[in-house]
C-alpha cells in the first residue's frame, strides 16, 4: 500500500501543466524522471504479489523477482537480453481482448517461445536492431537483435505467460 | 533473396530515388502517399517586442515559412520473416527510422529516432514528418487536439472571425493527443496517423500530414520558463524515439473502419505491460 500511495503521488506531480507539455525547467525534467523512475520499479513489489495471488502461488516459499524493461522503447532491457532463459508475463491493461506483436532486445540469434496457456510452440522471428539504436548515446545494453513473436488474445485486464529459452545456432558461419 | 519493397499483400513500400519512402496500397490503387523529414529553423530575437519572440518551449514560432529538406544521404536495408517485414533507413547522421509492416496487420509503423540535432551553426531547428497523400483534402483535416473530441480544421480558417495569418505555419499547427487524418473529398478514402505521445500537427497542402517530431533551440521564448529548449544528455543533445501507425484506405464500410481505427488508438496509448522473471520451475498448472 505504502508504494502504491507514492506511486499515485508521484502520478499527481506529473499532473502538473509543466509536467504534461514539457515546459519545466531541466532541472525540474530531471527531477520528474526519478520520481517516476523510483515509483515504477518500487511498484514492481505490487506487481509481484499480484501475480503470486492470480497464480495460486502466495504461499509459496519462492520469491517471486519481477522486473519490468523500462528501456524497450530504446531496445534496451538488461533482463532478456543477458539470460538464455526466462519467463514473461505480458498484461493488458484494456477491457477487451487483444492481439499484438511483443518485441524484446536479445543477444542470441535464434529463441523457442513457449505459450504456456496454449500449451505450444509459437512462431519467432529475430530482427537486428538498427545500428543507429545502438550508438545512441548512454545507451548501455548488449542487445543487438531483437525476437518478435505474435501474442493471441490477450484477456482483458488478464494476463498470459510465455516462456523464452535460447537455441543453440543451427548454422555454421562462413569467414566471409 | 534480393528484395527492393516490403509491405506483404496489402502495401508495396519502397525507397525512392529521391530517398523517401514511398507507399502504394494494393488493393486500393487510387490511393497512395510518400513519406519525408523535414525541418524548420527556429525564430531567434530578444524577446522585447512581439515581433522579436523567439521559437521556444512554450511557442513554435519557425523563422520563415521555408520548410527545408534533407539531403538523402544515407542508405537503406530490407529484413522480411514471417511475422514482420521492414525498411531500416538512415537519412543522415542523426536521422533515421523502421518502416515496419506485421503479419495480420494492417497499419504501417514508422518508428522515427531523431537527434541529437546539430546546432553547430548556431540555428535551432525543428524537424517534422510529412506524409504526402494523392487525397484531395481540400484545405481541411483532423485532429483530435486534447483527446476527447475531433475537430474539424481548416487552413487559414477560424470559425469565428475572418483571419490573415501573419505566420501561416504556426498559425495552422494544432494540438495532437493521439490521433490526426484527412479525407477525401470526392472519394471515400481517409489516410490517419496515430501518434504514441502528443504532439503538433497541420496539413500546409492539401492531401498533406505534418507531424512535429523533435526541437532542438537556442533562446528562451520568454513565457516563464527562462531557459532555451536545449536538452542536454551525456554532452550532446537529445535522441528521442517514437513510432506512428498510419492506417488509412476506404471508408465504404465505416463501420468496420472506425472500429479499426479505435482498436488502433488504444492499442497505442495502453500497451500491454511487459514482466520479466527469472526463469524457475513453477506449478503451471496454477499458472494457467
Amino acid at each position: 500500500i505504502e508504494n502504491l500511495e507514492k506511486f499515485r503521488e508521484a502520478m499527481g506531480v506529473m499532473q502538473h501543466h509543466d509536467a504534461v507539455t514539457g515546459t519545466e525547467k531541466q532541472l525540474v525534467a530531471n527531477d520528474y524522471a526519478r520520481l517516476l523512475y523510483e515509483n515504477l520499479v518500487n511498484n514492481n513489489i505490487v506487481a509481484a504479489n499480484s501475480i503470486y495471488k492470480w497464480a495460486n502461488e502466495k504461499n509459496s516459499t519462492t520469491k517471486l523477482i519481477v522486473s519490468s524493461c523500462l528501456e524497450l522503447n530504446i531496445s534496451s532491457c538488461p533482463y532478456t537480453e543477458n539470460s538464455r532463459q526466462f519467463t514473461l508475463i505480458i498484461y493488458n491493461p484494456q477491457s477487451q481482448p487483444v492481439s499484438t506483436y511483443v518485441r524484446l532486445p536479445v543477444n542470441g540469434s535464434s529463441y523457442e517461445v513457449f505459450d504456456w496457456a496454449e500449451d505450444i510452440s509459437i512462431l519467432s522471428q529475430i530482427v537486428p536492431i538498427p545500428k543507429r539504436v545502438l550508438q545512441i548515446p548512454g545507451r548501455e545494453s548488449k542487445a543487438t537483435n531483437e525476437l518478435v513473436f505474435r501474442v493471441n488474445d490477450l484477456p482483458p485486464l488478464g494476463y498470459k505467460v510465455y516462456e523464452v529459452t535460447e537455441k543453440p545456432n543451427t548454422y555454421e558461419e562462413t569467414p566471409s | 533473396e534480393s528484395t527492393n519493397f516490403i509491405g506483404g499483400d496489402l502495401y508495396t513500400i519502397t525507397v525512392d530515388e529521391s530517398g523517401h519512402i514511398a507507399v502504394q496500397y494494393n488493393n486500393q490503387n487510387d490511393m497512395n502517399f510518400v513519406q519525408s523529414f523535414h525541418y524548420y529553423e527556429g525564430a531567434e530575437g530578444n524577446n522585447k517586442v512581439f515581433e522579436n519572440r523567439s521559437s521556444g518551449a512554450y511557442i513554435f514560432r519557425p523563422k520563415t515559412s521555408e520548410i527545408h529538406d534533407f539531403v538523402y544521404e544515407g542508405d537503406y536495408s530490407i529484413v522480411k520473416g514471417p511475422l514482420v517485414e521492414e525498411i531500416h533507413q538512415n537519412v543522415n547522421q542523426w536521422i533515421s527510422q523502421v518502416v515496419r509492416v506485421y503479419k495480420q496487420e494492417e497499419r504501417i509503423e514508422f518508428e522515427w529516432l531523431i537527434g541529437p540535432i546539430p546546432v553547430e551553426d548556431k540555428i535551432g531547428k525543428e524537424v517534422v514528418t510529412k506524409y504526402t497523400s494523392n487525397l484531395n483534402s481540400d484545405g481541411e483535416f483532423y485532429t483530435d487536439s486534447n483527446g476527447r473530441e475531433t475537430l474539424k480544421r481548416k487552413r487559414d480558417y477560424r470559425p469565428t472571425w475572418n483571419l490573415k495569418l501573419y505566420e501561416p505555419i504556426a498559425g495552422n499547427y494544432y494540438p495532437v493527443t493521439t490521433k490526426m487524418y484527412l479525407k477525401d473529398k470526392n472519394k471515400p478514402l481517409k489516410l490517419s496517423v496515430f501518434t504514441d505521445r502528443s504532439q503538433g500537427g497541420t496539413s500546409m497542402k492539401d492531401g498533406e500530414l505534418e507531424l512535429m517530431l523533435h526541437r532542438r533551440l537556442l533562446n528562451d521564448d520568454a513565457f516563464g520558463v527562462g531557459e532555451a529548449l536545449n536538452e542536454v544528455a551525456y554532452n550532446t543533445g537529445l535522441v528521442v524515439r517514437g513510432i506512428h501507425y498510419v492506417y488509412g484506405g476506404n471508408t465504404k464500410n465505416l463501420d468496420a473502419f472506425t472500429l479499426k481505427e479505435k482498436k488502433l488508438m488504444l492499442e497505442q496509448t495502453l500497451r500491454p505491460t511487459i514482466l520479466v522473471i527469472p526463469f524457475m520451475q513453477k506449478n503451471i498448472d496454477n499458472w494457467r
